[in-house]
């Protein structure tokens, strides 16, 4: 036989073709292309000494340990058996093209001169997927465990979710510890759902999304775990997790009621043990923005801004006071106050309280007093105080067109400081009055 | 005092005493401020000493009262800048301004005098009240008394002192007050006291103080006239 080196295409011809092949003459070529394609064949020129069944001259294809034909003639000749435009493929890599000739080429009496043959091969990939399918049919061992994947000149394995494809390339196991889920929704199930799940699992299944959504799960049907009816679910177990809190542990026929985990995270522990063969569960995932409740005034003095119809995560508040009163946390005075909603839809503050501004004990007037004109001792917003001096030694000094009253009256303002309307914060002062003696001299004696 | 009578709590409740070089008066201005006469802190024809204790006392008609009551501590001390110590026979610009270093409270016997504004505190014959601490007839006081003097005319002041042979200065910024032929008068010791007139309101002002004489009780006596030096007292006592 003559090998041909792997090549992806080429020619192969008869002996001295064109010009007519030699007598008592066998040779077999061998076609091989890279592993991963097949071996294509046309013959383009086909000129061979007919025979019935081909007996004297012939050229034999085979592949794969079969024989794809005999061929001899020419086009049109009424023996033989030519190929024609027929395409010759094999199962693998390889094609044996066996040409034999005999002792001569005559008829009747003639000496007739036959061309040989001129063929065209080529290397066609081959779709190993393909042939796996074919032999699943026929029970064999197939290539792929699971999924099989071609593409040109090869192919690879890749197994369902939650196996995992071993080192062979072929073979897929179970594995389901790490299964993560990050879309804002979708669907979670045990292995190989609604078909009984595999023993020994020991799956987890984790669902991540953004901070700031909460994850509802909805359990389909059918649900089927295996169960007992005296223990709580000994064999088998789905427990569920929201931030690392035990929400749930489920088992039996009994699907869950839908769940809102109020959390962004939700871990799945699917424990089974050597036997059962219950059809396992499935959920549907979904998320929404966590909201935060409607911030609501401990008081009638507290303003809300720009109050919303809800609140979400990352959207904030500002709390203010009605004039005259001030933000109070605690005992703490508070310039500000803001809140902003948080991921787990709290509030990242508690709401403030406001407090009537306090405008404390009035400065005391030297050499004068003053009176309170509203509630006595109360000296908080739109409180008002009236100064005097201690007369008739002291008399307040008044500006031109002011009075004493309007002088000496001071307000607490919503700022929280005494005021007086012309003033400010500054009081009024008391100057001594001259030249008026209590008891002065009086002669009586005339 | 000559010829004065005692004064009862409150009749002069602007009345101070002062023990600087001796026994002298002042006025209370405001509630921090005393008049008094520049010469009864630089006395004439006296060495004094540079750093004498100024004491002041006030609110009370008894020396020893007064005196129980406490100094009144003076952080500053204005002389008027005409004074002249050293000139034995002008007491021009005698007036000086004792600055309190606290404010007094006021009250029926604490009360300040008020300053003139106009000349017609010094027409002849306005009846004024001096009082003091001062010596009476041969005796110290230890009582305040007052006695009631007439405003003089000026010439006849003048006539006066020359009868006396006298080359003290009678300025334009002084006035003379008493009456030759009455024994009354104020004397040593009611120095920087004042001469208080009644205005028509009512209120009592300051419109001189008491300054010198020739003796006492048998002339005039001469004061500074307060309306002179108004400018003055007011520019010390800034907004005061």
């Amino acid at each position: 036989s003559i090998p041909i080196s792997q090549e992806l295409f080429g020619e192969v011809t008869s002996p001295l073709y064109p010009k007519p092949y030699p007598n008592n003459f066998e040779t077999t070529t061998v076609l091989t292309v890279p592993t991963g394609y097949r071996v294509k064949l046309v013959f383009w020129q086909f000129d061979l000494e007919p025979s019935e069944g081909c007996f004297y001259d012939y050229v034999k294809i085979s592949a794969d340990k079969k024989t794809l034909g005999r061929f001899c003639g020419q086009l049109g000749s009424p023996l033989g058996n030519p190929p024609g435009k027929k395409e010759f493929i094999s199962e693998g890599n390889k094609m044996l093209l066996t040409f034999h000739t005999d002792f001569s080429n005559e008829e009747n009496g003639t000496i007739m001169f036959y061309k040989g043959f001129l063929a065209y091969y080529q290397a066609v990939d081959l779709d190993e997927c393909a042939s796996q399918r074919n032999t699943v049919e026929e029970n064999l061992q197939p290539q792929c465990q699971h999924l099989c994947h071609n593409y040109v000149g090869g192919y690879f394995c890749s197994c369902r979710p939650g196996y995992e494809l071993q080192k062979d390339g072929y073979s897929c196991q179970v594995e389901c510890s790490r299964e993560l889920y990050t879309e804002p929704s979708g669907y979670v199930s045990s292995l190989e759902y609604p078909q009984p799940y595999p023993p020994d699992l020991r799956c987890n299944y984790s669902i991540r999304v953004e901070r700031g959504y909460t994850i509802h799960l909805k359990f389909l049907e059918p649900f089927e775990i295996d169960d007992h009816q005296q223990v709580h679910c000994p064999y088998d177990q789905l427990q569920i997790y929201a931030n690392g809190r035990n929400i749930g542990e489920f088992c039996g026929k009994q699907r869950p009621t839908d769940l809102d985990t109020s959390s962004n995270s939700v871990d799945l522990l699917f424990f089974t043990d050597e036997s059962g063969d219950s059809r396992g569960w499935k959920l549907h995932y979904t998320t929404s923005i966590i909201k935060c409740p409607q911030p609501k005034p401990l008081d009638e003095f507290t303003i809300i801004q720009n109050l919303q119809s809800q609140y979400q995560f990352r959207d904030y508040f500002i709390a203010t006071c009605k004039q005259g009163y001030q933000l109070v946390e605690g005992d703490q005075v508070l310039l500000s106050f803001t809140a902003v909603c948080q991921d787990d839809g709290t509030w990242h503050r508690a709401m403030p309280r406001c407090k009537i501004k306090d405008c404390g004990q009035p400065r005391s007037l030297r050499n004068g007093g003053f009176n309170y004109t509203t509630t006595k001792g109360v000296t908080t917003y739109q409180a008002r105080i009236q100064y005097y001096c201690h007369e008739p030694y002291y008399k307040m000094k008044t500006r031109d067109g002011s009075s004493e009253a309007e002088q000496g009256t001071y307000t607490c303002t919503a700022q929280g400081i005494w005021k007086n309307e012309r003033e400010g914060e500054k009081i009024p002062r008391c100057l001594p009055v001259c030249g008026k003696p209590v008891n002065p001299v009086v002669e009586k004696q005339r | 005092i000559i010829g004065g009578k005692n004064a009862q709590m409150g009749n002069f409740p602007w009345q101070a005493f002062n023990n600087i070089h001796g026994r002298g008066g002042g006025a209370l201005l405001g509630d921090r401020w005393i008049l008094t006469a520049a010469h009864t802190l630089y006395p004439k024809e006296q060495n004094t000493q540079t750093n004498a204790s100024i004491d002041v006392f006030l609110g009370d008609i008894n020396v020893e009262e007064i005196k129980k009551r406490g100094n009144h501590p003076v952080r500053r001390v204005s002389i008027h800048p005409t004074y002249r110590k050293d000139d034995a026979h002008n007491f021009e610009g005698d007036i000086a301004l004792l600055e309190l270093e606290n404010s007094v409270t006021l009250g029926p016997n604490l009360l300040p005098i008020c300053l003139p504004d106009n000349d017609t505190f010094y027409e002849k014959g306005r009846m004024g009240y001096v009082s003091g601490f001062g010596i009476t007839e041969e005796k110290l006081a230890d009582h305040l008394r007052y006695v009631r003097l007439p405003v003089a005319e000026r010439t006849a002041c003048k006539r006066w002192l020359t009868s006396q042979k006298s080359h003290d200065v009678f300025s334009e910024n002084m006035f003379c007050a008493g009456d030759p032929s009455e024994k009354q008068d104020s004397c040593q010791g009611d120095s920087g006291g004042v001469f208080a007139v009644r205005d028509r309101d009512g209120r009592w002002v300051a419109t001189g103080i008491v300054s010198w004489g020739l003796g006492c009780g048998r002339g005039y006596g001469f004061y500074t006239k307060l309306l002179s030096y108004v400018d003055w007292i007011k520019k010390e006592m800034e907004e005061e």
